[in-house]
């Protein structure tokens, strides 16, 4: 699934 | 986000203003590696790729934003800038960067997350940033005595990446999925590698001495 691609880091 | 992260970011930002202040103040980049400069604009370029596709929340778009625009304003200064130009130390500042640039990208051929441009230019800021301090530390040993802003800055900058250990450590305990163990592992390289550094400025903090690291 998608959002464990999704970099919400900096 | 959670108080080890946005301590993270404070603390990257501090670095960023303590170097601006640095080099603003005193009109000069002495001590100061270019290389490292250099790296880590092309760390901010090639992790900020999604910075107009995937919107995360107002806070991480103007992050993104300060940290690119600063160290390219960085980076334009040393080698532009009439004035600071003059004070770089070009004949000690020769740490062969290149191939840091393309260990990091082949290592982020071999090992991403998923096979995509933005996976894999992520992977190589990721590991990128892990080494970029080098021909900083390399420099401070060659320059001898560290004036206080280019020590606090250093230092601030490797604190930055502590905290986000801590994050992440946070973050595996309250997020069921939180592997990310490319970032665990460039993360502590990067920390360790500030290790001596830290050693020395504590030490020099703590005899009130000017900091010196060995050469």
């Amino acid at each position: 699934n998608d959002d464990d691609h999704y970099h919400d880091e900096l | 986000m959670n108080i080890f992260r946005l301590a993270g970011d404070l603390t990257h930002l501090i670095s960023i203003l303590v170097l601006l202040l640095k080099i603003y103040a005193t009109k000069s980049c002495s001590g100061i590696s270019l290389k490292t400069q250099e790296l880590y604009a092309l760390v901010f370029l090639a992790r900020y790729l999604d910075l107009f596709t995937d919107f995360v929340s107002v806070y991480n778009t103007v992050m993104k934003l300060v940290f690119i625009g600063s160290s390219l304003a960085i980076v334009w200064c040393m080698r532009m800038h009439r004035i600071v130009k003059r004070s770089y130390n070009r004949e000690l500042d020769t740490f062969r960067h290149y191939f840091l640039v393309a260990g990091s990208f082949v290592l982020a051929l071999v090992v991403h997350e998923k096979f995509t441009l933005q996976e894999i230019f992520w992977a190589f800021s990721i590991y990128l940033e892990a080494v970029a301090i080098l021909p900083q530390l390399v420099l401070l040993q060659r320059s001898g005595n560290v004036d206080n802003l280019t020590g606090q800055y250093v230092f601030f900058l490797g604190a930055y990446r502590a905290f986000y250990i801590l994050n992440w450590i946070y973050r595996y305990f309250t997020e069921q999925r939180f592997g990310r163990w490319i970032s665990w592992i460039s993360g502590l390289v990067q920390t360790a590698l500030y290790a001596d550094f830290f050693y020395y400025y504590f030490m020099s903090w703590k005899n009130n001495a000017k900091l010196q690291l060995p050469a």
